[in-house]
């Protein structure tokens, strides 16, 4: 299906470390 | 894994050298296509309200020129917010990171297809920020997009925001271009 992310979701990644 | 967009978009940074034409002036900086992606570009760039006056960030989808010209824009128009002075310091930032949230989790329902890109312009007299659409004449698409537009950045009801074709802006003969919608 169509990829629809809200504002919230996205924000949620800004300071996610790229590896883990 | 990386959650991926619909889209692939592509970050262009114009900086005003009067020496140069406007296209040389022009530069696409990167492309990207997963939210992932997209904050390691975020993070790693000024924000607008420390570029020097006379720049412009465009985010596009990629095939899109930021551009009147280009064959996706030249029909199309946008929506404007234009900012005092003092918004620079208290709501630029955040007003340009919110439409960039709105294009790539393509926040405007089935009127996404409709949205070309989003432009920040750094200005003296005035930033703006403007959502950019492919048709001028889609009623339905442009409104809608609008209506999201306001919401996803908060705007209160009371602030009207118009939307101008590219046509009518390209052909003033003076400084104003007059609203073809506003929500």
């Amino acid at each position: 299906g169509k990829k629809q992310y809200d504002r919230e979701f996205l924000l949620g990644f800004q300071f996610m470390p790229a590896c883990v | 894994l990386k959650h991926p967009l619909e889209n692939r978009w592509a970050l262009w940074f114009y900086k005003n050298d009067k020496s140069k034409t406007w296209q040389e002036n022009l530069r696409l900086i990167t492309k990207f296509d997963t939210v992932e992606d997209f904050w390691a570009l975020y993070n790693n760039i000024k924000v607008a309200s420390k570029l020097s006056s006379g720049c412009d960030y465009s985010v596009f989808k990629d095939g899109i020129e930021p551009m009147w010209e280009d064959r996706s824009n030249k029909c199309g128009g946008r929506w404007l917010i234009t900012l005092s002075k003092q918004q620079r310091h208290t709501e630029l930032d955040r007003f340009w990171l919110d439409t960039l949230l709105c294009i790539i989790g393509e926040g405007f329902d089935v009127y996404s297809a409709d949205v070309c890109g989003a432009v920040i312009n750094v200005r003296a007299k005035g930033d703006k920020i403007a959502i950019w659409t492919t048709n001028a004449e889609n009623r339905e698409a442009v409104t809608c997009i609008g209506r999201k537009f306001k919401e996803g950045l908060g705007l209160p009801a009371k602030i009207v925001i118009g939307y101008q074709a590219h046509a009518d802006t390209a052909t003033k003969s003076n400084s104003i271009t007059k609203n073809k919608f506003v929500v």
